[in-house]
């Protein structure tokens, strides 16, 4: 689908902690 | 000027809807929509409330498409003073622009009945942009999930997007900010150098006499911001500014017990230039406040659409609470 969602970047994200850029 | 604007099937290849919907009885505001599923959201809100609800051409985003703001007005004869809400000026923060359309929502389906709504309705007009930043809202939903800027071009085409909350007239790209467009917060070649902020910036300058109250809205951390972000001076009326916000997260709280931090991004969060919100109050909008929806850090900007509901219904609450402020100031004696 055109539109899935990537999902790699979000699995990076979590690694991030808080605070990211808001 | 007021524009219709009539989706048309296959205009955006990229962003077909991921559900079909027909009327707005079937909409779920529970879920996250699509760009094309929110163009034909304000399409529809237009229709079925013609006598309160008008969709207005704003301007044009980098990559030409269209920006609409959806003006919500009951017909008066008095002067009324307006209230100014956007959504989705980063992209990846998907329930701002699910907050925006929820509050649309709630608004039309209660003001008839609820004497709070019907109150504020019949005093002030909201002007409401569902996605600011479009171009980008679409890029996080087919390429990259978590895209923050727009998706202007920069350094010969190798590097895309400006950061739009850095790039409006307010200490420009002084702190918190970056002149390299390989960074999340990239200020753009100059002030208000993207047409998206260029749009924002000249209609509230535009319409600036009448409206008495600026909302951002954006996600996460659970803050309500006042300015300022580019300075730890204080505007004039801090003192009000952090009453009424102290009021609203209070309001928010009762509802599902969410506590929220108020005070100025540079006191509370971090240092930041350019911003909407500093530059709002700085051409002269008394109330000016950014919204750091609900989440703690736990999902960051992929907020489960379980989380939907709860975080719009306690982001009413105090958006209401901001609203009966603005009334009692500025309606009140009218």
């Amino acid at each position: 689908s055109a539109e899935k969602v990537a999902f790699l970047p979000v699995l990076l994200f979590l690694l991030v902690p808080f605070p990211a850029l808001l | 000027y007021e524009m219709r604007f009539v989706p048309q099937d296959g205009q955006e290849d990229v962003d077909k809807p991921l559900s079909s919907w027909r009327t707005l009885e079937n909409y779920s505001y529970d879920k996250y929509h699509s760009m094309t599923e929110i163009y034909q959201w304000m399409y529809q809100i237009g229709e079925r409330y013609t006598d309160m609800v008008t969709q207005h051409f704003l301007g044009m985003t980098y990559e030409s498409r269209p920006m609409y703001y959806l003006k919500i007005s009951q017909p008066s004869s008095n002067p009324k003073k307006s209230i100014w809400m956007d959504c989705g000026i980063h992209a990846r923060e998907w329930i701002a622009p699910a907050f925006c359309q929820w509050f649309v929502k709630e608004i039309l389906q209660n003001y008839q009945h609820d004497s709070r709504m019907s109150r504020l309705l019949n005093s002030l007009d909201f002007y409401v942009l569902p996605v600011l930043n479009i171009d980008g809202y679409i890029y996080s939903w087919t390429t990259d999930r978590l895209w923050r800027k727009s998706r202007s071009p920069h350094d010969n085409g190798t590097c895309f997007g400006s950061d739009l909350n850095r790039n409006f007239n307010a200490s420009w790209c002084s702190i918190g900010a970056s002149k390299n467009c390989q960074d999340l917060t990239f200020c753009g070649t100059g002030p208000m150098s993207e047409p998206e902020t260029k749009a924002v910036a000249s209609f509230l300058e535009s319409q600036k006499e009448n409206i008495v109250c600026f909302l951002t809205i954006h996600s996460y951390g659970q803050y309500i911001l006042l300015p300022y972000g580019y300075t730890s001076n204080k505007p004039s009326n801090y003192e009000e500014l952090i009453q009424v916000g102290q009021k609203a997260a209070n309001a928010l709280k009762a509802k599902h017990g969410t506590n929220y931090r108020v005070g100025s991004s540079a006191d509370i969060l971090y240092s930041s230039s350019g911003s909407s919100r500093d530059w709002a109050r700085d051409i002269g909008i008394p109330f000016s406040y950014t919204f750091e929806l609900r989440d703690n850090g736990t999902y960051g900007f992929v907020l489960p659409e379980t989380q939907i509901q709860p975080t719009c219904e306690e982001t009413m609450e105090a958006v209401l609470s901001i609203l009966d402020d603005v009334y009692t100031k500025y309606c009140l004696s009218n």
